[in-house]
């Protein structure tokens, strides 16, 4: 454990709650992608099986169940509790498009050839890409309400935090892990333009929008 | 490439 893994876990947290917060303190899921919601859903389950086969740390056991945990209360909140709210027509990315390949990439492309390792690697993959139907929703609408800007800021500072991690892991452990490495940095590049548009607006007291 | 048995990151 190092400070920049710990921040991104924290930072990864702190995003998945403030998602929760926003929705339940304001009755709706208004301007939030379901689809990015379910994706998230799949890529932890795909990733936290092994929780049921290996045991690393309380912390570790802990924050994933707390993930899960979560992502499913995201999920239930905005298909079943605020279902109303949800804004399906501006959610109209098509998931297939990211799922197959995915799909297909972790089958030709792993650590090794076993179910488990598969899904893990799904997992890392997906989750590069979980966030790009959010994305496309704000690009359709042309607005973010500044509380869902500081959980897209939060969610992409956890990968950009693991980046620091994997530096360090590879000089003081000799640890790499070339998938994660590679999935971290193009789930780090899609952030970049939201990263821009933070700093120069939200950070300046101004909402997100786009122009027309 | 190095890497552990399991993965114990997040």
């Amino acid at each position: 454990m190092n400070i920049f893994r710990l921040t991104g876990d924290l930072s990864h947290l702190a995003a998945i709650i403030i998602l929760l917060l926003k929705i339940w303190k304001s009755r709706s899921c208004a301007g939030i992608s379901g689809k990015s919601q379910i994706l998230f859903a799949i890529v932890f389950t795909a990733r936290y099986l092994d929780l049921l086969t290996s045991f690393i740390s309380v912390y570790n056991t802990s924050m994933k169940v707390i993930y899960i945990g979560c992502a499913y209360a995201t999920v239930y909140l905005i298909y079943a509790k605020f279902r109303a709210t949800y804004d399906g027509n501006h959610d109209s990315f098509r998931v297939e498009f990211l799922v197959v390949p995915v799909g297909g990439l972790a089958v030709l492309i792993n650590h090794t050839f076993s179910p488990l390792e598969i899904l893990w690697t799904f997992s890392i993959y997906l989750e590069s890409v979980a966030i790009l139907p959010q994305l496309f929703m704000i690009s359709k609408t042309g607005e973010a309400e500044t509380i869902t800007t500081h959980y897209l800021f939060c969610l992409g500072m956890y990968r950009t935090l693991y980046l620091f991690n994997w530096v360090w892991r590879f000089y003081f452990e000799g640890f790499f892990d070339m998938i994660a490495i590679v999935a971290g940095l193009v789930q780090t590049v899609l952030y970049c333009d939201f990263f821009y548009l933070y700093v120069t607006k939200v950070l300046k007291g101004k909402k997100l929008s786009l122009p027309a | 490439a190095a890497r552990t048995q399991q993965h114990d990151e997040l």
